[in-house]
């Protein structure tokens, strides 16, 4: 990617992770939709040995072979009988049957994670630069387990069954299912064998934002990433024949709209059909639209299609304008003809004007890349957010990453539009979603694995989660876009990530499979609901009390049982449990608590922590009382508990939820 | 419907097969021998999964979840990409 680096604080602080050796040991398995390996993001000039750990192969196939993988890209799998047993077989005039990428997605999400470093990279000049991976000297195995017709949860579970033969470090899954107890989600059930073998499974929160209960991946031994914007964007002006201009953001790139005003035309009112302002196939009249820019609302369809679309009717613009359901969020787009897409706001202002004017005009201005966008990070309107709906009292999503307008490596396939006619071949591409966050996170947990090579899973994430930050420099909160407001941590778990921070947290919250397995006991999981994901035979022991709340998390989800209004009688007191390890030096932390809700009071026991020693463990326990008398009129509310010794800040996000 | 074929994913209790099969994929494969004779393995899994998956009706999948040793009988779920 190129900016995200920076973004991130890695150029600066190049020298504080240990890239040249220990990161080249780490193998990031990304289960996907395969690998483009004539990318320059996978050239291995520079590389050592493939690490003597690796078990993985070079699978061939339809334009692959063993010869495609190199000291970056040491491995390459793919995973289609489940596919095919339900969808029959793969025609290889469409797909390779292969590890090869046809559709670009895995290739965008393998070199974002661990691409190597590509010197003036772009798409068609936007978002130009240096383009690397987070961890631009980790290894890459792609495991390709999506295919046109979809990602199948028995080819997924193999890819994990092999990753973990393979002995990758890292996983890093951008998809995502249905919402499914722990034990009947496969991408679930594979995580856990991986934790196990102290592999990282870090996966998307999904792009089903800004509804609520919206999350998928919520497993705890997951990583669950949203995504948020960078300080880049993307302008092209909307200027009106009223003389009216609009911010809009546009990825076109060719022959440009004359200088002049256009004829302009809502595409609503150039269609017989109900959706016509959709811009759907076939549903333009050629006659209403031909050498008109047309205005179309955004929804249903893809949006570069819509461009196509006017396309085909004969116009030579489009204008696309968000509804409600996006809001003032803007996603940049390569689009087929002169096309920038506007904010809700402005698309109505555009609206009123289109069904106003007898004989509206416009045009469209492309401004190229900006840089320096303020605020960013804001979390993305499409980021899917909490509560938790499988576990309430378990925050998720755990951290956000960049996922907005990314520019990463792309497969020739297919066209940067993903479209069929599309016939312009890219090296890079720019596209949005938690797809893109995961691997950001993916990459920079295997920085911080090639740093502490002895941390677990949990260990890694609780250094991403503690270090996180949730305010901009000027000390405001981080904003949601879907809103404008400050986001909460169901929109933004912990915070954005900040890696240098995250490389010395100085404590951790650390997991072992035995709490993730209490944690089971205390879901009241059956025996075999449990030995489904355990793989052996592990019983909950009917004289221990498990609770939920004691899951050795970064995060805190209390749910108050009853209280809301002040009218309930259930439990307005929770308690939670923490342990925290020391990896750093020795130090006395105290703790600072911060609340945005009156009505629960906090107290944390004890107050203040002393380590002496590297790995020394250290437990509190939070009381968290619900004021039922002036319990708040909202269902929800937040706050924040921090451990610091001077020198680190170890934060901990808390959202509270009354039933 | 009830006799169209879906694909499900079969956990099974290892550490409970009997002695007298000698690998694991024998047991698997008895098991799923007892409800269906035309039914294939998919996909043997041995380290995130003990199982296998296959393609059964919904009867096939009721009876095999209730034999001896199926922790579970989970049909195929479709996941997308984010």
């Amino acid at each position: 990617t190129t900016r995200s680096p920076q973004f991130l604080g890695l150029d600066k602080n190049a020298n504080l992770y240990p890239e040249s050796n220990s990161v080249s040991e780490v193998i990031i398995g990304v289960l996907d939709t395969g690998v483009w390996p004539e990318s320059k993001s996978f050239d291995d000039t520079g590389l050592g040995p493939v690490p003597s750990s690796w078990k993985g192969e070079c699978e061939s196939g339809t334009n692959f072979s063993a010869s495609n993988c190199n000291r970056k890209l040491i491995g390459a799998r793919f995973f289609s009988k489940g596919y095919e047993a339900t969808l029959g077989p793969i025609d290889e005039s469409k797909e390779s049957r292969s590890p090869r990428d046809d559709d670009g997605h895995g290739t965008h999400t393998a070199s974002t994670a661990a691409g190597s470093v590509v010197e003036n990279a772009s798409l068609f000049g936007y978002a130009s630069g240096t383009a690397r991976g987070m961890a631009a000297r980790a290894r890459v195995a792609a495991y390709k387990v999506c295919w046109a017709g979809g990602c199948f949860s028995s080819d997924i579970v193999a890819a994990m069954d092999k990753a973990v033969e393979d002995n990758v470090n890292v996983m890093s899954m951008s998809l995502g299912g249905g919402v499914s107890d722990y034990y009947k989600d496969s991408v679930a059930t594979g995580a856990f064998a991986a934790m196990e073998k102290g592999i990282l499974v870090s996966c998307s929160a999904g792009n089903a934002g800004p509804s609520p209960f919206s999350l998928s991946n919520t497993s705890p031994w997951i990583t669950t990433v949203g995504a948020g914007t960078l300080d880049r964007d993307f302008p092209a002006y909307v200027s009106l024949g009223d003389a009216k201009n609009f911010s809009g953001v546009s990825l076109y790139r060719g022959k440009s709209l004359p200088g002049t005003l256009l004829p302009f035309i809502y595409a609503a009112n150039a269609s017989n059909s109900g959706n016509g302002n959709l811009c759907m196939t076939g549903t333009l009249i050629p006659e209403k639209v031909a050498g008109k820019v047309v205005f179309c609302d955004r929804g249903v369809n893809p949006r570069v299609q819509k461009g196509a679309v006017v396309k085909a009717a004969g116009g030579i613009g489009m204008v696309l304008a968000n509804t409600a359901a996006n809001g003032e969020e803007l996603v940049a787009d390569s689009h087929l003809l002169p096309a920038t897409a506007v904010g809700q706001k402005s698309g109505d202002i555009i609206r009123k004007y289109l069904v106003s004017d007898p004989k509206p005009t416009v045009t469209i201005l492309f401004e190229g890349t900006k840089l320096g966008i303020e605020p960013s990070p804001v979390v993305a309107a499409f980021s899917s957010r909490g509560p938790n709906s499988i576990t309430p009292q378990l925050l998720k999503p755990d951290i956000i990453a960049p996922g907005v307008n990314i520019l990463a490596g792309w497969s020739k396939s297919v066209g940067p539009s993903g479209l069929a006619i599309d016939d312009r071949r890219v090296d890079f591409n720019i596209i949005s979603g938690t797809s893109m966050s995961c691997p950001h996170v993916s990459g920079l947990a295997a920085l911080i694995k090639g740093a502490h090579p002895d941390w677990s899973p949990a260990a890694i994430r609780s250094a991403l989660m503690t270090t996180a930050y949730t305010a901009y420099k000027n000390g405001q909160k981080i904003q949601d876009i879907a809103t404008g407001k400050p986001s909460t941590p169901f929109d933004h778990g912990a915070g954005h990530v900040d890696p240098v921070s995250a490389l010395n947290p100085g404590l951790v919250y650390d997991l072992t499979v035995d709490d993730y397995l209490n944690f089971l006991c205390a879901l009241n999981y059956t025996p075999s609901q449990i030995n489904s994901l355990a793989r052996k035979d592990f019983t909950c022991d009917s004289k221990k009390k498990y609770s939920v709340n004691d899951l050795n998390y970064p995060s805190f989800a209390v749910v108050f049982d009853g209280v809301l209004g002040g009218g309930g009688s259930g439990s307005s007191v929770v308690k939670h449990t923490r342990t925290l390890t020391n990896v750093g030096s020795p130090g006395t932390y105290k703790v600072s608590i911060s609340s945005e809700t009156k009505s629960v009071k906090i107290s944390v026991e004890p107050e203040s922590l002393s380590f002496t020693g590297a790995n020394e463990k250290k437990s509190y326990t939070v009381t968290f009382t619900s004021n039922g008398s002036a319990a708040p009129s909202s269902a929800e509310g937040f706050g924040r508990i921090e451990w610091s010794d001077g020198k680190h800040v170890v934060g901990s996000p808390i959202a509270f939820s009354w039933t | 419907v009830g006799d169209k074929k879906k694909t499900y994913i079969v956990h099974m209790a290892k550490y409970q097969m009997p002695e007298s099969f000698e690998h694991h994929l024998h047991w698997y494969d008895s098991s799923l021998r007892s409800v269906s004779d035309s039914a294939e393995m998919i996909y043997a899994y041995n380290n995130v999964v003990h199982g296998f998956s296959t393609r059964l009706t919904t009867e096939e999948a009721q009876r095999l979840e209730a034999q001896p040793g199926i922790l579970a009988v989970v049909p195929e779920m479709r996941y997308e990409l984010h």
